[in-house]
Order: C-alpha cells, then structure tokens, then sequence
C-alpha cells in the first residue's frame, strides 16, 4: 500500500 | 515528468526567486503579505517532510530544499532584516480561519491516517488557501506594484499547470489524486479576479489597480 502513500509530485 | 508539470514546478521556482529578488533589491517587502508567506513556510515543510524518509530524484530534492529555503529566506527579509518596511495595517488577514478548518479537514479527509499523509494532506488544504492573505492584501491596498503581479502571476500559473499535468496523467498513466485536483482547482479558481487584472491591465504596462 505504500504506492498510494508515495507522492512523487512537488 | 511531463512538460506540464515541469513548466509548473519552474513557473513556480520563478515565482518564489522574483519575490526574493523583490524583496532583496528594493529592500522593501511593500504590499506583501507576511501572513501568505508564513502560511507557504507551513506548507513546504508539512509537505517536504519526506526529504529525510524518500529519495524520488534529484530534482525532487533539490526543489524541495529550495522552496524550504527561499520562503523561511523571505520571511527572515520580511520580519527581520527589512521588517520597517513590513506593512502591518494592511496585512491583517485572520490566518487562524485558514489553518483551524484545514487542520479539522485533513483529520477527516486523507488518504491514509498516517502521520506523514494527513500532514501532506494538511499541506495541500492549507496551499490552496494560502495566497488568501495576499490577496486580501492587495484588495486592501487597492494596488500592487507591478513586480507584485508577475509574482501573483508565476504563482498562480504553476498551480494551473498542474491541473494539467493531472489531467494528462489521468489519461497517460491511469493515476490521479482526487484531494490534490480538487484542492488545486480551489487554488487556482481563487486567482481567477487576479489573472483577469493581470492581463487585461498590468500585461498592457498599467499598474495593477483594483476598481476601488
């Protein structure tokens, strides 16, 4: 589930 | 990355280098609104707070260290070094009504109720409301130099073109995060009256006067 916890935008 | 998002992130290095550059060369923070900055302070570090727990890239980083370091850089400017210049008086937007529902609002709408993730989801409430102060401001003030309005300008563009960018990873990579596109079209609605004066009066070499 970390995907949907993992921001990659600023 | 797409262009959409990479001309948003530059629009919005831009925006945050002219107010310091502002700031920095008329030794003056005239018509800026402290409270806005303080509020940008909170969202930078609620949001970035990942540095120290994810490597994306870096750009990644090497943006988010920016963005930390030229707002706490304008305000140190605004409340301290050029602070005689600080516009008190006109400066008087109540930030607690911002910060009290945002806090309430990402308790109850997140993604996940982590630590990290209802702080970022916090971050991107609070940016949406963020340039409240400042506009209000300028409301107040009636005016704004014109160095004002292209920062005003960077900044709500860089939100406007990230609307695009998630509409293009809506449809090129299936992904999309409901709480950033609403919040974003909240941000970038609040500068709609702006961008209106900006480019009918200030893009023609008027000064930005609001109709009083």
């Amino acid at each position: 589930d970390f995907k949907s916890s993992f921001h990659d935008e600023l | 990355m797409n262009i959409f998002r990479l001309s948003g992130d530059l629009s919005h290095l831009l925006a945050v280098i002219i107010l310091v550059l502002k700031i920095w060369t008329t030794r003056s923070c005239a018509g800026i609104s402290g409270k806005s900055q303080i509020l940008f302070a909170i969202v930078y570090v609620t949001r970035y707070l990942d540095l120290v727990t994810t490597f994306v890239s870096v750009y990644n980083t090497s943006m988010k260290v920016i963005f930390i370091g030229a707002s706490f850089a304008t305000i140190y400017l605004m409340y301290s070094k050029f602070k005689a210049t600080y516009d008190h008086n006109h400066d008087s937007f109540r930030i607690e009504f911002l910060l009290a529902p945002t806090v309430i609002l990402a308790l109850l709408i997140n993604q996940k109720f982590t630590v990290l993730e209802v702080l970022w989801t916090f971050s991107i409430y609070l940016e949406s409301v963020a340039i409240l102060p400042q506009l209000f401001m300028v409301s107040k003030t009636g005016e704004a130099e014109s160095i004002t309005s292209h920062y005003l300008f960077a900044l709500g563009s860089y939100r406007g073109l990230y609307l695009l960018n998630w509409i293009y990873r809506y449809y090129a990579e299936d992904h999309y995060e409901l709480i950033a596109i609403v919040s974003g079209i909240v941000q970038t609605v609040l500068y709609c009256d702006f961008f209106y004066l900006y480019i009918t009066k200030v893009l023609k070499g008027k000064k930005l006067q609001l109709p009083a």
